[in-house]
């Protein structure tokens, strides 16, 4: 009767599970399609951007390079190979340039 | 008893499922709150000097910031179309997307850290639709 | 089952996750302390 008792409960979670995790699944497409919105916005496109001060005041003395790109743009990061202090980025895009701005308060 | 433990194991597969999708919610929140916090700054900044910043001292989103050591070398080939780029560090680099960027400049009300005044927090409320506020005082 | 070894890690504009460029920022991370 225990375990009868207890299946019972279990199954009763597991739908109440289901059913919050359909409510996240709806609230994260409807959240997704809101930010779609409101950056898709003409007027809010306008005022989308930041300033060179602003990135400089997160990276305290670091050279920055900012980069623009088309959806779809490949960023390729090859790992270093062994003993080799030598990192590379590779930028690929098929629909427009690239554009790389190289950011350094100095 | 067999069908007890299989519906053990869903259980906690459904409530590891749950709590993935709460986080990424969370995360999407912070999005939508630090960009209409930009935005709404952006406007009042430009209200006040009346007019827009210059064009070259401003970036438009969606970008993606990369941070290296001031002593790095950076070595650099570009496609004459602009559709390709190489560049080789001889040093460490990191990389950041817009979001990212928001977040680091208090764009989302210190929000992810669970750093957040009460203030703030209405602010942070304003900003992103009814029904899920009880997310953010989750976060 | 071996799955080819990764020789690169890669990132779609508006197509990958964030998280995809967290994975970046380890590897280089822990490459660069090895």
């Amino acid at each position: 009767k225990e375990i009868v008792d207890r299946l019972r409960y279990l199954e009763a979670e597991i739908e109440d599970l289901e059913l919050k995790e359909k409510e996240l699944d709806q609230q994260k497409i409807w959240l997704q399609q809101s930010i779609k919105n409101v950056k898709e916005d003409s007027e809010n496109k306008h005022f989308s951007y930041i300033t060179h001060e602003d990135i400089c005041d997160c990276f305290n003395g670091d050279t920055l390079l900012a980069i623009q790109a088309p959806s779809g743009t490949q960023l390729e990061v090859p790992v270093p190979q062994v003993g080799q202090k030598k990192y590379q980025i590779n930028l690929k895009s098929n629909s427009g340039p690239i554009h790389v701005l190289l950011i350094n308060k100095e | 008893a067999q069908e007890c433990q299989n519906l053990e194991m869903e259980k906690q597969q459904r409530i590891e499922r749950i709590r993935e999708k709460r986080i990424q919610l969370q995360e999407l929140l912070l999005q939508q709150i630090a960009f209409k916090n930009l935005v709404q700054r952006n406007r009042h900044s430009e209200q006040h000097t009346r007019g827009p910043p210059a064009v070259n001292s401003t970036i438009q989103l969606p970008f993606l910031i990369l941070n290296t050591s001031k002593r790095t070398v950076i070595d650099c080939s570009i496609s004459s179309d602009k559709f390709e780029y190489l560049f080789n560090f001889d040093n460490m680099f990191e990389i950041h997307n817009d979001t990212e960027i928001l977040k680091r400049m208090g764009m989302s009300f210190g929000l992810e850290a669970g750093k957040c005044s009460s203030k703030d927090l209405r602010t942070a409320k304003s900003l992103v639709p009814k029904a899920l506020e009880k997310y953010l005082t989750g976060i | 089952v071996c799955s080819t070894p990764k020789t690169a890690l890669l990132y779609k504009f508006n197509g990958s996750p964030s998280k995809s460029l967290k994975e970046i920022n380890n590897m280089i991370k822990q490459e660069g302390q090895r």
